[in-house]
């Protein structure tokens, strides 16, 4: 998380850091058997970690490897039309992790809401995103085990679109943005999610709820002026993410 | 000749003398032995008689024989001044026999005018039973009763006595009685009379086992007793009344017992009397009913069907608890009830009580638990609250989900739901809300 705090106790509950072959990731509870996150944590380069390779911690904010205990999965389920073996092609970036263990909810770990029925975007709404991901002290990547967060705005598509294009044209292989993504940040820069926050929640709030607006998916830099954070679009996935939960 | 078929005796017939009623020829000597059935005596009625007249019939006649005696000897004819003329009056033979003689003489062949007889004779029934006692001692025909009949007689007794097997005697007949039906009328021998003799009779009134006998003793009651201080003493004729499992019991003297309740099915009333004294005996007539059991005491939290004032052998109860109460008998739960009154007059199973159903745990709730709001042990009208681990969990589409134990021994809803609710997370609301006061 790049120009974030640290999340105090029990503020982001649904937050979920996945360990996967010792790369780490972001996921979020959707449920007390479920985990959703991005597919790409999971399947790369066209290899997907078995479940065993994949450990789950929750109800943390400051991450002890040594001391945390780890959930493990039942199964996993990619979305069927993720395809993206050069890391060039994110759309559909998102999975389902089903747990062995049902999981008793606290304080400390809670499921962030699905959206609801007729959620919108809209742009310039303050949407909350978290991670155990790598943040920015004094210009250099640091890596962390605190939870960090930041709140961000949801960008116009058309906005976000143009800072692709436009990095497109310095740089090689930028993935394009579909539909199935929106994105999220300041134009300034100096506030996103970053390596390490893929997977992890992109909350709104409405009513007094969070729902799952986002999957941190990707992004051109982290933090830079011009650039925004691209996340996975979450109402788009609704029948399928039902669908899967239901069947399993 | 050849033998003509047996047609047995016959019952009237016609006797006529030769030629008849042409003069008879002379020097006749003819007869006719007539005989009827056995038990039956011959009539013999003339219709003409008209035989030459002599004195002592002594030429000519016609002479009416029973084996050797002569029950007549006629000659003459109706209006003749001499003779033996037998007139209307029939003759009756002693017996079922009767032989007539005719006989003629040759004396004036030629002035012999006379036609003979025409006679007809019939069976009539013999009285036996008016007949004279006979002089050999022998005694009456029969000793009691005589009841004549046609061509013979009956012999028959009195009450409480029997034909002996010469078919005409009586003797004094009062055992081997047993009395089996459900009502019925006893009386000692020769009752209203003394019996002649001394007698000792048993009579044994024996109904299924679960009826009581009651005898009811008619008023004219008589045995001879002795008075004493402490009432009449049955030294020589008595009546004695045994009950199974109890002392017997002496009747005697001119009262009446009256009614006798036995509370025994088996009634064993022994009549004895001596050659001396006189009792005049004594009848009775017996019912029965159904023995008794004893009511049915009250069944807490349940129902005894049906509600009668009394209850008898074979009459069945029911019980039924009240809603929301088990039948239990000794320490087990039981579908259903009955109990029937015994022959002994004691229900063949004890009541059963009725204990308060209970609908045992209620679910557990995965992430919520129950509050028992009213009620005991689970017990029926049991009240229970279902409660999720808030803020953490909701009730599925309830406030307050209350069940009640209800009479099925289910935790049933208000609506009637009888599965245990569940509790579903609760989603996107943190305990603790990030806060910035910086601007």
């Amino acid at each position: 998380i790049i120009g974030g705090s640290d999340a105090p106790d029990y503020t982001i509950p649904w937050q979920v850091l996945l360990n996967i072959d010792g790369g780490r990731g972001g996921g979020m509870v959707i449920g007390d058997r479920w985990i959703m996150t991005a597919a790409h944590v999971i399947l790369k380069k066209g290899n997907q970690a078995s479940k065993e390779a994949v450990r789950m911690y929750m109800g943390l904010t400051n991450f002890n490897s040594l001391t945390a205990s780890p959930v493990y999965a039942a199964s996993i389920h990619i979305h069927p039309e993720y395809n993206n073996p050069t890391d060039v092609n994110f759309n559909n970036d998102i999975a389902l992790i089903k747990l062995q263990d049902s999981l008793t909810f606290n304080s400390s770990v809670m499921p962030i809401c699905l959206p609801p029925e007729g959620a919108t975007y809209i742009t310039g709404v303050m949407g909350l995103v978290s991670g155990f991901g790598i943040t920015e002290i004094d210009g250099r990547s640091i890596s962390t085990n605190k939870m960090k967060y930041v709140q961000v705005p949801v960008v116009e598509q058309e906005t976000c679109s143009n800072s692709i294009t436009l990095s497109k044209k310095t740089r090689d292989s930028v993935p394009s943005l579909s539909n199935n993504m929106f994105c999220a940040g300041v134009p300034e820069g100096g506030k996103d999610s970053c390596q390490g926050d893929s997977g992890g929640p992109y909350a709104l709030r409405d009513n007094g709820r969070f729902w799952a607006a986002g999957i941190v998916s990707w992004g051109v830099d982290c933090g830079k002026q011009g650039t925004y954070g691209v996340y996975t679009r979450v109402t788009n996935y609704m029948d399928w993410i039902n669908k899967t939960m239901q069947e399993n | 000749c050849w033998p003509l078929p047996d047609t047995g005796p016959l019952m009237h017939g016609v006797i006529q003398s030769p030629q008849y009623p042409q003069p008879y020829p002379s020097n006749l000597q003819e007869q006719w032995d007539l005989s009827v059935p056995e038990g039956y005596q011959i009539r013999l009625t003339f219709t003409h008689l008209d035989i030459e007249a002599s004195a002592g019939c002594f030429y000519d006649a016609l002479t009416v024989l029973y084996d050797t005696k002569i029950l007549g000897k006629f000659c003459g004819h109706e209006n003749s001044a001499d003779g033996h003329h037998p007139g209307n009056q029939p003759i009756l033979s002693p017996g079922n026999r009767l032989t007539l003689m005719f006989q003629s003489d040759d004396n004036n062949p030629e002035r012999h005018q006379n036609v003979g007889f025409s006679a007809q004779y019939q069976a009539i029934d013999m009285d036996e039973c008016s007949a004279p006692e006979p002089e050999d001692g022998s005694g009456p025909l029969c000793s009691q009763i005589c009841l004549n009949t046609l061509g013979s007689y009956l012999c028959s007794c009195h009450h409480g006595y029997e034909l002996r097997p010469d078919q005409r005697s009586c003797v004094l007949s009062c055992d081997g009685g047993i009395f089996d039906e459900t009502e019925g009328h006893l009386f000692s021998p020769g009752y209203p009379n003394p019996p002649h003799h001394a007698v000792s009779c048993q009579y044994i009134i024996s109904v299924e086992s679960g009826f009581a006998v009651v005898l009811n003793f008619t008023d004219n009651f008589h045995i001879e007793s002795m008075d004493t201080e402490q009432g009449p003493n049955c030294p020589h004729h008595w009546l004695q009344v045994t009950l199974s499992d109890r002392e017997p019991m002496k009747l005697c003297g001119g009262k009446s017992p009256g009614l006798i309740h036995t509370n025994s099915n088996t009634v064993t009333l022994d009549y004895h009397t001596d050659n001396e004294g006189l009792s005049k005996g004594w009848s009775l007539d017996y019912s029965t009913y159904r023995v008794k059991c004893p009511l049915p005491s009250n069944v807490t939290k349940g129902k005894v069907t049906p509600i009668l004032t009394e209850y008898f052998y074979r009459d069945y109860i029911y019980v039924r608890c009240d809603q929301g109460y088990k039948l239990m008998m000794d320490g087990q739960e039981v579908e259903g009830f009955s109990t029937m009154c015994q022959s002994n007059g004691q229900w063949h199973l004890p009541l059963p009580e009725c204990h308060i159903i209970d609908c045992g745990e209620p679910e557990p709730l995965l992430n919520g638990g129950v509050t028992f709001l009213s009620g005991f042990q689970n017990q029926y009208r049991s009240i229970v609250q279902y409660h999720c681990n808030e803020p953490f969990y909701s009730l599925l589409g309830g406030i307050n989900v209350v069940f009640t134990c209800e009479a099925d021994r289910k935790w049933r809803s208000n609506n009637d739901i009888v599965v245990s609710p569940t509790c579903i997370p609760v989603c996107g609301q943190p305990t603790k809300l990030i806060s910035t006061y910086q601007r």
